[in-house]
């Protein structure tokens, strides 16, 4: 109480993880587990592409289909998980 | 559930898997019992099986790495991606992976496994007390020599119960120096070092000298990770430093400020903002069982289930009393069907034996053999010594193999292999002993067999038995269950083996020796820390888990592993 809440984010040494937006973020987690590479391989992938990428993985983890990037989508792609692509290729 | 297309799949049910390298974050034993139990769920459910190799290419091969690992996929840091593993097939297919910049432990933080002290290699009870003050990790409080140890119990003032904690003045994993602690300060490449370091690598794993020269000695191994020190960052291994200074502000516990995930962090000096030291703070961390049997269900054919409560389910959940869920069963089952029971064998009559107790001193026999027992154990018309597959207890007696179960034994010849005689009725060789013998040897000085069953032990001279009498007779404590494996070793001592530790015998005193418990895995490298047989044939030493063996050669090297009866027995 009375202590404001830090919102300058540095860069820590050693960090792997880069600080991305979360645009960028999803992006790269749609591809990298399946969702998007299908669409981007024929040299379609467009936000048609990457919406419909959006609600096959919601309707895979469970989440309302909006297709959109929305908060409880984003939070779902940042927990820890097994690597193997859920989409076959 | 989804299998790989084209279904994927082993040709083969005897899968055998590899463990290249441990994570610092667990004691060896425990993450191979981890891997050992993620096995164990699919070979419940199938007619898989699996057995460990030490050496060689098996079908799965399990290993630790961080980051850029030798694959197309490289891991994340900590958090994000965990691990991964690839589809049934030849090469790298079948492989499962593991980042090791995750915290990995049994789910709950930090599992600690103690060594030495008073309590047997039991694990560390946090939070405990000790003079009063509560402790929610290792600490070196009450030490002189730097040494971070736990309480096994709550409470350290009233049981007194402790054992050593994971450090690198205690022992190293892996390298040349068989578990040889660092010693500092040593030198590498002309410079001094006085703790672990990771100069030298690019793969970020914390190593230290044996010796007090690398370079002259080139003696190493890697450092057991601190239930304290923080993960990844640019201090790996190091405890955090409190209170620490960032962004001129005084820190007295880690804090997520700075970062925009919320992940906690701490410095490991006391001023971050001029040393940029820091790494993640300890936590639950993830259940390496959970995860490896995710992995494992990949390395059998399976893809990610969008059931939720699968455990093909990509993401990660920790579950405390795990089961594996229809969904899981389903699918590995479509690979590779169910697992086929035994057929129920109809119960046999119990034995009723009467035998002499005796407590003597001396183990001289003093009485006169007791008559047989009349027995009712019948033997099975099907009694086939090729077709058990764990024996109680097996044990070279007078140059020949005996193998014991369920009140029988057969006799196989040390010079012919494959000469199977038998079964025989225990009861009518030697009557005094129960129907489940645990372990045997003979002394070959005089001649006496010994028997264990249970927390009983008997002696045989020839015809005359002496017993039963009670294991604290020969100095074992009373949570020593019963002994597993007996080993004849030379100038009258024997090693008996029970659980993870083996203790020396010295048969004409008739006690075990001081310093004993060790721990099995310490002085028999590579071997199942829960074999239950062990046995001495050939010159070799077996150690037997189901139907497998481990045999180690005279220079204590697992030389071979395979199945009892097909290479000792020579079963057809």
């Amino acid at each position: 109480f009375g202590r404001p809440l830090k919102s300058v984010f540095i860069t820590f040494p050693g960090d792997i993880i880069r600080n991305t937006t979360d645009r960028e973020f999803a992006d790269s987690y749609l591809e990298r587990f399946g969702y998007l590479s299908v669409q981007k391989r024929s040299g379609l992938q467009s936000a048609t592409s990457t919406s419909k990428a959006l609600k096959r993985l919601q309707r895979n983890l469970g989440l309302e289909e909006t297709g959109q990037l929305d908060e409880a989508t984003i939070e779902a792609m940042k927990q820890p998980r097994c690597g193997v692509p859920d989409v076959r290729n | 559930y989804q299998t790989f297309e084209g279904d994927l799949k082993w040709d083969h049910t005897d899968i055998t898997y590899r463990i290249l390298n441990y994570s610092p974050d667990m004691e060896a034993s425990l993450i191979d019992d981890a891997f050992a139990r993620a096995f164990k769920v699919w070979s419940d459910v199938t007619p898989l099986t699996f057995t460990r190799l030490y050496d060689g290419t098996a079908d799965i091969m399990v290993s630790f790495g961080k980051a850029d690992h030798g694959d197309p996929y490289p891991f994340d840091g900590k958090d994000g991606l965990l691990a991964h593993a690839y589809p049934p097939g030849e090469g790298m297919q079948g492989d499962a992976h593991f980042d090791d910049d995750e915290f990995w432990t049994l789910g709950t933080g930090p599992a600690v496994k103690t060594r030495y002290g008073n309590a047997e290699g039991a694990m560390c009870n946090f939070p405990f007390i000790f003079e009063g003050k509560s402790y929610s990790s290792c600490t070196t409080e009450g030490r002189t020599d730097n040494l971070p140890w736990c309480a096994t119990t709550a409470n350290y003032d009233k049981d007194k119960k402790f054992g050593f904690c994971p450090s690198e003045l205690l022992y190293t994993i892996g390298g040349n120096s068989d578990g040889e602690p660092c010693v500092f300060p040593f030198v590498f490449l002309g410079e001094t070092y006085n703790g672990c370091t990771t100069d030298g690598r690019s793969d970020g794993y914390r190593w230290c000298a044996t010796t007090s020269s690398f370079d002259s000695d080139k003696k190493f191994g890697f450092c057991p990770s601190r239930d304290t020190a923080v993960i990844g960052g640019n201090s790996e291994g190091e405890p955090c430093h409190f209170p620490f200074k960032f962004m001129d502000e005084t820190y007295h516990s880690c804090t997520s400020d700075g970062r925009n995930d919320g992940k906690l962090w701490c410095a490991t000096t006391d001023d971050y903002d001029d040393d940029k030291k820091w790494g993640f703070c300890p936590d639950q961390g993830y259940s390496l069982f959970l995860v490896a049997a995710h992995e494992f269900g990949h390395a059998l054919g399976l893809e990610h289930s969008n059931i939720r409560e699968a455990l093909m389910f990509p993401m990660y959940k920790y579950v405390k009393d795990f089961s594996l869920h229809s969904d899981d069963v389903e699918g590995i089952q479509y690979l590779y069907g169910s697992r086929q029971k035994p057929d129920p064998i109809p119960p046999q009559p119990t034995t009723t034996i009467v035998s002499p107790v005796t407590d003597e001193e001396t183990l001289e026999p003093t009485s006169t053999p007791t008559p047989p027992p009349v027995t009712t154990v019948p033997i099975h018309p099907s009694s086939d010594a090729c077709q058990v597959d764990k024996f109680d207890c097996i044990t070279e007696i007078k140059g020949e193999l005996h193998l014991f179960k369920d009140g029988q034994y057969w006799r196989m010849s040390s010079e012919r292999d494959g000469d199977i005689q038998g079964p025989y009725r225990i009861s009518e060789r030697w009557p005094a002993l129960p129907d489940t013998i645990d372990a045997a040897f003979e002394d070959l000085l005089t001649k006496k067999i010994y028997f264990f069953s249970g927390r009983r032990f008997w002696v045989y001279t020839g015809p005359n038995v002496l017993g039963p009498r009670s294991l604290e007779k020969l100095g074992f404590k009373s949570n020593v269950e019963r002994i597993e494996g007996a080993l004849p070793r030379t100038k009258g001592k024997v090693l008996l083996f029970s659980g993870e530790n083996y203790w020396r015998l010295d048969v004409k005193a008739q006690l075990v020796d001081r310093g004993y418990p060790r721990y099995i895995d310490l002085a028999f490298g590579g071997v199942p820390v829960d074999a239950h047989d062990v046995f001495l044939h050939k010159g070799n030493i077996y150690f037997c888990r189901d139907r497998f063996y481990w045999r180690m050669n005279s220079r204590r090297q697992v030389d071979r592993v395979g199945y009892l009866k097909y290479d000792v027995l020579k079963c057809p």
